[in-house]
């Protein structure tokens, strides 16, 4: 049978020092 | 201010900054108390009044906001008095005038973070310059001021969008004059958390810059000394990227084994859970590019005479996923790693 092939771990949390996300604007300066 | 009629709180206010301006001398502990405890008073004052009141917030009082906080906060840092200062071990030299600057921080974060504030007003003041005397406090050695910085540097890069692309690059010059110059910085570990954040919110496809940033500056960062005061927060900013674009997968591998420490253990081991972090976000078809130079650089380590090192590497065995990715790739990896495997189940020491 075909082997069940193990999923990839859930995505690990962010660290403690995980700031929020800031999100790249089009309207930014090259 | 809370006491004063609306119509005089805008004057009361400008005249309170301007009190703020003046500088104190705290390596004097017992000089001019009372002035400090007035200046005190009227910073908590401010920090309080822009903290509740809506509306406060009219433009003729942006420069006025801007001078009390520069004036207070951008100068030169003290030179460290221990050249040896070894961060991991020494104890910081903490930035005596505190009492004052902390609520400076307060207020400036207040202000960004009210409501009424407006970018269109605020960056004829927070510009170019102001940023670059902002960056260049980072090396404070003063972890209370890094951390007040950098949630002020991550406002600013959010709310200011002109900006961006200058920060991103004086950000690139502090890493670089650090890798390749100084290896002295203190701020490196902050700058990285906001970094991440950054990386986080990239758009797709990622620009090149950004692939250049990776290559030339998050990958050679590995190699300072000093390395532990950030990796935490450099491996995480890797990941980040990886998760963006999995096909940057290779070139970090190779670069992470290009750096592979000779004779420093300690970091061998931070090496060793960067890796298992990557592996646990790598796509399988790219883990088929880097799967022998990494499992040949695992079995090294699974020798190495440091039983942490041995342990380390053999503990990724204990992940269900990597297992995962080594049995649909035995053919190759199994190679690599049996050898050692079996010479040192007979002659390792530990």
């Amino acid at each position: 049978p075909q082997k069940k092939k193990k999923p990839k771990l859930p995505k690990s949390p962010a660290p403690h020092f995980a700031m929020p996300p800031i999100h790249e604007d089009h309207l930014e300066k090259i | 201010l809370k006491e004063a009629p609306v119509s005089e709180l805008h004057d009361l206010l400008c005249k309170k900054l301007q009190q703020c301006c003046i500088l104190f001398d705290f390596l004097d502990c017992v000089a001019d108390l009372k002035g400090k405890e007035i200046k005190r008073a009227a910073l908590n004052e401010l920090v309080e009044c822009v903290a509740t009141n809506r509306g406060i917030l009219i433009e003729p009082l942006y420069p006025e906001i801007i001078k009390m906080i520069s004036v207070n906060i951008f100068r030169t840092l003290p030179p460290s008095e221990n050249p040896e200062f070894d961060p991991e071990e020494d104890e910081p030299n903490l930035e005596p005038s505190w009492p004052h600057l902390q609520l400076v921080y307060e207020f400036f974060l207040r202000f960004l973070e009210s409501p009424d504030f407006q970018p269109t007003v605020a960056k004829r003041y927070i510009d170019q310059k102001f940023v670059l005397l902002l960056l260049d406090l980072f090396d404070s050695e003063d972890p209370r001021e890094r951390e007040y910085l950098k949630t002020i540097l991550h406002r600013v890069y959010g709310k200011f969008l002109g900006l961006r692309a200058y920060i991103r690059k004086q950000c690139n010059n502090i890493f670089l004059r650090f890798i390749y110059e100084t290896e002295h910085f203190n701020g490196v570990a902050e700058l990285l958390e906001i970094l991440g954040s950054i990386i986080n919110g990239f758009a797709l496809p990622l620009k090149t810059e950004h692939k250049q940033f990776l290559v030339r500056v998050l990958i050679p960062l590995h190699s300072v000394k000093s390395l532990s005061i950030f990796h935490a927060q450099l491996a995480y900013c890797v990941v980040q990227f990886l998760e963006k674009d999995a096909t940057l997968t290779e070139h970090v591998i190779r670069g992470l084994l290009k750096y592979w420490p000779k004779t420093c253990t300690q970091k061998e081991v931070m090496f060793l859970g960067e890796i298992e972090e990557i592996l646990d976000v790598i796509e399988p078809s790219q883990f088929v590019k880097i799967q022998e130079p990494l499992f040949r650089q695992v079995a090294r380590c699974i020798a190495s005479p440091h039983f942490q090192v041995a342990e380390r590497a053999l503990y990724f065995w204990n992940n269900e996923y990597i297992l995962s990715l080594v049995e649909d790739n035995c053919h190759a990896v199994l190679p690599t790693v049996f050898g050692t495997l079996y010479h040192v189940s007979k002659e390792h020491w530990n």
